[in-house]
């Protein structure tokens, strides 16, 4: 599904250089349910966005579904990502003014879906991570975990192909932590490509793979029995 | 030092009610450690923000420091909060055009303090975050875990009486987590009274106290050993 070759992210801060990733070699296949863990800073966030098509490395390859995702103008780096990935941002990024409901229906009006299947698709994908009672309320409105729980949901109601969740339980107590990561491996029993960053044992346990990164490369990869 | 009762915080929304408080009643001594837990949505940050001064109960009395809290204006609880209290908030609060250095600064500018001082007192206090060699990085060209530590750094740096975190470490690694915890504990010890919310049984391991919410009320108060 996923070929990373030598990835590199180099930021240039006036006279300094930060090297965000140093090589990072790295492949995914189709079905897999992996977990990146890694120190704050270590570059976990940097590699999400490349493998999402949100960010472009500075050096090194990147195949996805076999094509060098370089290759690609942003307009087509658009399509791919909202067609077949979807994404859970450590900062969640909501849109502030618009309800819960309309943040999950968002890629579904992008994916030309009609008003009616949006709103019930959208409904269905917030009571899965408990927010039937939330639909009208607006971030402001919400709690730290009801805002990423309509990340979440946001990133699961196009029924992508591979999921990239940063952090999705950083603000969740167990229980709710629990059920969303029932709900990531129920998915991933259907076929969903499941990545996510955790820095909780708890959460990476739910993996079938444990990748851990530091300072900018991997630096341990293993397979693992799934809780 | 604080002493709350039955506090009561009901949101309306067009003909619905939210009872984020149900008649919390809670009472803190100067020098505590306190962890806050409970699920998603319980109420947590709405109580922090009515302990911070940060917001008014719908009913109720809060008592800081032997004062009336209600009694005061808002500019007065304004005044109470930037000397007192350092608050380090679930989503940050950034300023996003602005270095860390400066962000942790702000506070300082307010106490009035001399402009070498200050620089000398923000970068003293990122370092003790681990964070010496990001000071002139803006949010956006930060880690999330980073931009926590510098909320983190920015509400200890005026050396409060009272610091109010709200998952402080819902973005770190367990060690950088063990970190920012010892230096809780440390100040503690020097008399900081902490109250900090958390859903991770690891960190609240750290406090001497545990308060658990459930659906705006107290449920459980037990003191325990300090790890
Ligand atoms: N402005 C608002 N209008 C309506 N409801 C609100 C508003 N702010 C918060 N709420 C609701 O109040 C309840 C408590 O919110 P609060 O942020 O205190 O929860 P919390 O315990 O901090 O949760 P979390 O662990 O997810 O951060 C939630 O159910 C939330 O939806
Ligand atoms: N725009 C930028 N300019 C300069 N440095 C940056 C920029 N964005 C990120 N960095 C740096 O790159 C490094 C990796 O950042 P990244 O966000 O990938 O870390 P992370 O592993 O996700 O950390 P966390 O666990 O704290 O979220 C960090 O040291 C960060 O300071
Ligand atoms: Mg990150
Ligand atoms: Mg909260």
């Amino acid at each position: 599904l996923m070929d990373i070759q030598q990835l590199t992210k180099t930021y240039v801060m006036g006279d300094q250089m930060v090297h965000a990733l140093r090589g990072v070699d790295l492949q995914i296949s189709t079905g897999e349910f992996v977990a990146i863990m890694g120190a704050s800073g270590s570059g976990k966030s940097t590699m999400m966005n490349i493998i999402g098509c949100l960010d472009r490395p500075s050096s090194g390859k990147y195949y996805l579904q076999g094509q060098d995702v370089a290759t690609l103008r942003d307009d087509e780096q658009a399509v791919v990502r909202n067609r077949m990935i979807g994404f859970v941002f450590q900062s969640f990024n909501l849109l502030r003014r618009t309800t819960a409901l309309k943040n999950v229906e968002l890629p579904l009006i992008y994916a030309g879906i009609p008003a009616a299947d949006r709103a019930m698709r959208a409904r269905v994908a917030l009571e899965q991570v408990g927010l039937g009672q939330r639909l009208d309320h607006q971030p402001s409105q919400l709690s730290g975990g009801q805002q990423q729980r309509v990340a979440v949901a946001r990133a699961l109601v196009t029924r992508p192909s591979l999921i990239l969740a940063d952090e999705p339980t950083g603000n969740l107590d167990s229980q709710v932590s629990a059920e969303v990561m029932n709900l990531f491996q129920t998915l991933n029993r259907q076929g969903l490509t499941v990545v996510l960053v955790t820095h909780e044992d708890d959460i990476a346990a739910y993996a079938r793979r444990v990748v851990r990164m530091r300072d900018g490369m991997v630096v341990s990869d293993r397979l693992q029995d799934q809780v």
